[in-house]
């Protein structure tokens, strides 16, 4: 299983919709300070059904809506969608291509979605549940946050090692 | 189950000493499970870069804790290898030389999972298979294009823009 | 006595505002007094870089955060200028636009105030009086020696060393 | 008043006597991970008299100490010198030159001095008050504490303000 696509608009500073491919191997993410480089880890985390608006450096869920700027009103709905190769079944779902998506409107109502499909957010981390890939596991290293692996204290480090048991 | 807890612990226990030794070039490297119940212990972490003595990982320095960081992190990849795994600025606070690591090292882990990374820095950029620029040319609004590494003049340049 | 501080976050409060100014190339910033007791308040931050609207602080980038810092830093001592000023790798998140802009402004200083700087960056090296490499040639133990910028070709070398 | 000289002995990974001369203006440190960078920041913070040693990353204090390497044996004890040029009188003694030095032995005793005579520790920090040197003072921004000004609490910022007044 691999990371084929993002669609990212409406999400923090997507004022336009932007698609990434992605292939397997490595990709680089470059750009001057404040860009919204690492904007795109976290709409991957966000899609991924990150609940706590602190890490996603936000005050409540709302600030990931495109706030607007001097020359562009607020957006009124944030909408975030990843799209895996499945070809190997890593996921428990018997399609080629899985596609999840999350959207926020203004009004606070959230939509989630698997393959177009209405779903519950329990559905999208249900899927991810054995694959190493969510918001608690270690596959998405936060800017700044690596050391904290190192220094955190000893029960915390235990954390890191049930989620690999 | 306790079992499987201990299980884990001492293979990512013997992961962890080897990809140390590999990113430290030598050394040693331990965790140790604090006394008492198994499933409640905390994890301590001590190390010995080459030449030192072993000693508590708060003396470690900036880049050294993050090489540590990365050790621990490519030992666990080596158990349970997440299908993608996406690393902001991990390189930052090293120098050239121990970029160099970390990048060889992460070429080991290519054929189980795929990276993306977000750098500031040329070494990691030329390692990397593609590469996407972000720009805020419109001030406040983030946009995506398709670059390449240059081998020849050590730069990124522009592709056609991805977003059409 | 709380008119002096009351005057103090007066001036500290213009004068973040100007040098943020000056490290964003233009925007707004603006220190707020909590409500309540003036000798019990917190201090709140709030910033508006170029183009972008006004936000809590949490939302900026690493970068951004260094340089909002750095231009509260550069605040406080134009009231009460240390002496001495020790800074470690404060440019390590910052990219090479920004460690430019972080050197101007350091310029403006050194009337005032003396500066260590710790750095892995080339354009701050250059702009160094003098330069120690720091190096544990024998492991575990460190030595320093007095090293130059050669302009010509953008790299630091090697003088006597200094502990003879 | 600028710094003119640091040495420093026994301290940290400095087994062997190393001596700093610095001038007006800027002064770069430069090298790779590890090498004892941070350690020159901390022994001025050390010697300006800091007393918490978990702000000189260390466990304990002894940890100041040179505790070795796989060919050294460990120190006995750790010593720093910080000689101040006073031409413009800014420290309040009729010095032109003002050298601190604080000393630290295995057994756990210390000692200070100002100018090669004795004193306590509170005669340092004395001599410093009013100067903006010190070790809580904004003047040594260790190593990633730069965002720690901004993502810090109201009320922590507000210290800041008032060493200022
Ligand atoms: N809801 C939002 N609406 C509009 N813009 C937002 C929103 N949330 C965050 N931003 C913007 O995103 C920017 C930060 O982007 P990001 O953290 O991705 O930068 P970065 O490219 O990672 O930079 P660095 O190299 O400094 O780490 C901030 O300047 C902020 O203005
Ligand atoms: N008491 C001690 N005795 C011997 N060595 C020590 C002692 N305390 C710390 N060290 C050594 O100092 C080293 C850390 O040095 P320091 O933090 O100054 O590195 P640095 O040059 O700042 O590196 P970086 O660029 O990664 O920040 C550690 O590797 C540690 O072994
Ligand atoms: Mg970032
Ligand atoms: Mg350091």
């Amino acid at each position: 299983m691999y990371l084929r696509k993002l669609q990212v608009s409406g999400f923090k500073s997507f004022a336009d919709k932007v698609e990434v491919n992605f292939d397997k191997g490595v990709t680089g993410i470059i750009g001057p300070n404040g860009c919204g480089k690492s904007n795109v880890s976290d709409s991957i985390r966000w899609v991924l059904g990150e609940q706590s608006p602190r890490r996603l450096r936000g005050q409540g869920m709302a600030d990931m809506i495109f706030n607007g700027t001097v020359n562009r009103p607020a957006g009124g709905m944030a909408e975030v969608t990843l799209t895996f190769d499945n070809a190997d079944g890593l996921l428990p779902v018997s399609y080629r291509e899985v596609a999840v998506t999350r959207r926020l409107h203004r009004s606070g109502e959230s939509e989630y979605l698997i393959n177009n499909t209405k779903c519950r957010m329990k559905d999208i981390t249900d899927l991810f549940l054995d694959s190493g890939i969510g918001t608690s596991a270690y596959s998405l290293m936060e800017q700044g946050r690596v050391d904290q692996v190192v220094s955190a204290k000893p029960k915390d480090r235990r954390e890191l090692l049930e989620e690999t048991a | 189950s306790v079992d499987l807890f201990l299980e884990t612990f001492e293979k990512v226990k013997e992961n962890f000493n080897r990809s140390f030794r590999r990113m430290f070039n030598g050394g040693r490297a331990e965790l140790i499970m604090e006394e008492g119940d198994p499933m409640e212990a905390g994890i301590e972490i001590v190390v010995q870069p080459p030449g030192k003595k072993l000693q508590h990982i708060s003396l470690l320095s900036g880049g050294e804790k993050a090489l540590v960081a990365t050790a621990l992190l490519f030992a666990i990849y080596e158990i349970k290898p997440c299908p993608f795994c996406f690393l902001d600025e991990i390189d930052a606070p090293l120098d050239d030389a121990n970029v160099g690591r970390f990048t060889n090292m992460l070429r080991n882990f290519l054929d189980r999972s795929q990276f993306i990374i977000i750098t500031h820095n040329k070494k990691t950029m030329e390692m990397c298979d593609s590469i996407y620029g972000v720009t805020m040319a419109e001030e406040g609004v983030t946009r995506l294009y398709s670059m390449q590494f240059n081998k020849k003049n050590n730069n990124v340049q522009t592709l056609p823009p991805a977003n059409e």
